[in-house]
């Protein structure tokens, strides 16, 4: 499980 | 993007319209902590520092954009606008005991040691304990308008639904970020006596008792 690199989240 | 996800964003820009109008209209800001407003603006501020190098897409800009320029707002009106009415006396949580050990958390505990991955640690961790100025106000003052309570009511709800975004992302999509859901676990922890007076005193009375 990876922890996603781009921050798409507010 | 899914269905906790947008509900738990729409929750909180519910809860940072409503204490802005709340503010504006009453032309007031009577049992509203500035300093948690400010601890908000922090978090946006070094969270969102990615609308200068990253687009993803026109709703998280958007979104981004209006969550920062009402969190300035809403200081502004604290500070500047209607200043007379600041209740200083009540508000006298010493957010250098948050800020210091949140900033150090920030540094030893994060993802990647890069100056934007640790301000956006700091924001996450932030974030979590931004309220409670606000929360010891109240209970200092004993009482919060019911508006306030909304405002809280929206602000606590919107964490709880990351949780379960965070569960549904984990469970379809693999995506996991245990520094978003220990700082989202401890956010919401720390509303749940505000819930539990919210629902149970929910419509009684104008003023809202809490207790301290």
């Amino acid at each position: 499980v990876f922890q996603q690199m781009e921050k798409d989240e507010l | 993007m899914n269905v906790f996800r947008l509900t738990g964003d729409l929750s909180h820009l519910a809860a940072i319209i409503i204490l802005l109008l709340k503010i504006w209209k009453s032309r007031s800001c009577a049992g509203i902590s500035g300093k948690s407003q400010i601890l908000f603006a922090v978090v946006f501020t070094t969270r969102y520092l990615d609308l200068l190098t990253s687009f993803i897409s026109l709703y998280n800009t958007s979104m981004k954009l209006i969550y920062i320029g009402c969190a300035y707002a809403t200081v502004y009106l604290i500070y500047v606008k209607f200043r007379a009415t600041y209740d200083g006396n009540h508000d006298s949580f010493r957010v250098e005991f948050l800020v210091v050990p949140v900033g150090g958390l920030a540094v030893l505990i994060n993802h990647n040691f890069s100056l934007m991955e640790i301000l956006w640690t700091f924001s996450i961790y932030l974030e979590s304990v931004a309220i409670l100025p606000q929360l010891f106000m109240i209970s200092k003052t004993g009482e919060a308008e019911t508006i306030t309570t909304h405002y809280l009511f929206c602000l606590g709800l919107y964490r709880a639904l990351y949780l379960l975004n965070w569960i549904w992302r984990y469970y379809f999509e693999g995506f996991l970020d245990m520094i978003a859901i220990f700082a989202g676990l401890v956010q919401t922890v720390l509303y749940c006596d505000f819930f539990y007076l919210y629902v149970t005193k929910g419509g009684k009375d104008r003023k809202k008792v809490m207790l301290p």
